[in-house]
């Protein structure tokens, strides 16, 4: 899986999610990629999401759109919202995986809960850093 | 005024003793890619769609990454392919799934994000709708790689082996796909 999200000069925020699925799935199963809410959201008033991961745990708790809704509802900051939904509720339910999230101000986050993720990031500097393992 | 992006190529086993060193240096090569391909189009006043877009199109276009041209294998032998996107200022967004013939997802979803009354196309109506749309199918082979179709087969032989011991120990089967 691969994903974007991306705050442009106008303040607009968007996000964007593309998947081969999982090796060997069967039934015509689907992941959370393509479910609005689920493995993808973005919201000018408070963020953009992508995940990866097991995708019927991204389904059940609504992940991305869970994310949105803490930063709104709640008035977490993005990064304690996106740690709370990966490292306890799609743990706890016993399903792994990540995301990257970008808020309105441009803070960011990019939790998980596996052994790695190809993860990176770029802001105004344009100095590209990129990252894959727990560091 | 701030803008920026953030990328990820999934997550998984991906461990720094396992990974060669080689293959470690062509993921942030793509990575970086990415990056600055998107990085360009928000530092020239371009939009966050187009930018997020733009970068996983690139990584759809890598046999890296399980998208696009690197897209793992379904029981059945075939590529099946998923993607969505949202526009945080209107909250419109387009979806598709089950896509087998599409080189590139993620421009399909905007598509029917665009140009559709829909948020979600799947299977061959969203190939349909890709073709009415001016969208060229590329054959199932250009999905094809050695290591996804490997990893088919181990899976499969890893299924075959579970199979024949879980008559005797049903409990010892916990593999789930959906």
């Amino acid at each position: 899986t691969v994903g974007a999200v991306a705050l442009d000069k106008n303040g607009n925020l968007a996000a964007g999610t593309s998947t081969g699925g999982m090796t060997n799935k069967k039934y015509g199963r689907a992941g959370d990629v393509p479910v609005i809410g689920a493995g993808t959201y973005a919201n000018n008033n408070t963020c953009a999401v992508s995940c990866t991961g097991w995708g019927e745990y991204f389904i059940r708790l609504g992940v991305a759109k869970d994310i949105s809704d803490l930063v709104d509802y709640k008035g977490m900051t993005l990064k304690d919202a996106a740690d709370k939904v990966i490292y306890e509720k799609v743990e706890q339910l016993g399903g792994d995986g990540g995301l990257i999230a970008i808020d309105k101000n441009g803070n960011f986050a990019m939790p998980f809960n596996t052994a790695g993720m190809f993860r990176g990031y770029i802001f105004e500097d344009g100095r590209p850093i990129v990252k894959m393992y727990k560091d | 005024v701030k803008y920026g992006l953030v990328i990820h190529g999934g997550a998984g086993t991906i461990e720094k003793d396992k990974m060669p060193p080689e293959i470690e240096a062509q993921y942030e090569e793509k990575l970086n890619e990415a990056l600055l391909a998107g990085y360009k189009i928000l530092s020239d006043g371009g939009s966050s769609l187009d930018a997020v877009e733009k970068v996983i199109n690139i990584l759809e276009d890598s046999p890296l990454f399980n998208a696009g041209k690197g897209a793992v294998f379904a029981h059945n032998g075939i590529n099946e392919l998923d993607a969505s996107i949202m526009d945080g200022n209107t909250h419109n967004a387009g979806a598709v799934a089950r896509l087998t013939h599409i080189k590139n997802p993620i421009s399909l979803a905007r598509m029917v994000m665009e140009k559709s009354e829909h948020v979600f196309l799947i299977g061959d109506g969203a190939e349909q709708f890709a073709v009415q749309n001016g969208v060229e199918l590329v054959d199932q082979n250009y999905f094809y790689t050695d290591s996804r179709w490997n990893a088919l087969q181990r899976a499969l032989k890893k299924e075959m082996e579970s199979k024949s011991q879980t008559v005797l120990y049903p409990a010892l089967s916990d593999e789930k796909y959906g």
